[in-house]
């Protein structure tokens, strides 16, 4: 998922 | 969200906002690199990609696009704008492009997760948010004299920085599947950069007096 992977951060 | 990415992101987004309203209002973008404010231009055009592909949440779609407007305003301002753009001194602000942007792009085609368009770009652009700001810290340190505004944007940029670690440190323990250790290494090594600008901000603003940079 996009948390797992960092893709949530900016 | 906890509340280290939260204060980096706004540190992050104050640090824009202040330089954009420097040029806006006093009409100069004096001691502003121009190589460093397309340089991040280009690492946010490459790390959004995913704007069309996937949605997070409303906050991270409209800080993406904030940081994408803003990027590319303040480089139309110091590039077209007809007032502004006679304040940038492009003799000082020397940087190469491609002495930074090539490395980033070999660096990221040979370390990925994985080798997809998308993937590449996103690395790609960790690569170059790390170093993107050599210029601009060159610039600083042949502009004798640094005014505050430049001083804070930049003290604020590092900022962010360091936010964004203590936040990888807090997720690292909170979330046991949070690893990452691209973003981690070229996070770190963008902060160290500013290691040096930190101590001459804080030697400045212990002893109240203006910031200089040693030559």
């Amino acid at each position: 998922t996009a948390a797992e992977s960092g893709k949530d951060e900016l | 969200m906890n509340i280290f990415r939260l204060a980096g992101d706004m540190t992050h987004l104050v640090s824009v906002l202040v330089l954009l309203l420097k040029i806006h209002t006093i009409k100069s973008c004096a001691g502003i690199s121009l190589k460093t404010q397309e340089l991040y231009a280009l690492v946010f055009t490459t790390r959004y990609l995913d704007l069309f592909t996937d949605y997070i949440s409303l906050y991270n779609t409209v800080m993406k696009l904030i940081f994408l407007g803003s990027s590319f305003s303040i480089v139309w301002y110091i590039r077209r704008h007809k007032i502004v753009r006679r304040s940038y001194d492009k003799d000082q602000d020397t940087f190469r492009h491609y002495f930074i942007v090539l490395p980033c792009l070999v660096l990221a085609l040979l370390i990925h997760h994985k080798f997809t368009f998308k993937e590449v770009m996103w690395t790609f652009s960790l690569y170059l948010e790390a170093v993107a700001i050599l210029p601009q810290l060159v610039l600083l340190q042949r502009t004798r004299n640094i005014d505050n505004l430049t001083g804070q944007y930049v003290f604020l940029l590092g900022a962010y920085r360091a936010l964004y670690i203590l936040n990888w440190i807090y997720r690292h323990y909170t979330e046991p599947h949070y690893v990452h250790w691209i973003t981690w290494i070229a996070g770190i090594v963008q902060t160290l950069l500013y290691a040096d600008f930190f101590y001459y901000y804080f030697q400045s603003w212990k002893n109240n007096v203006k910031l200089q940079l040693p030559a």
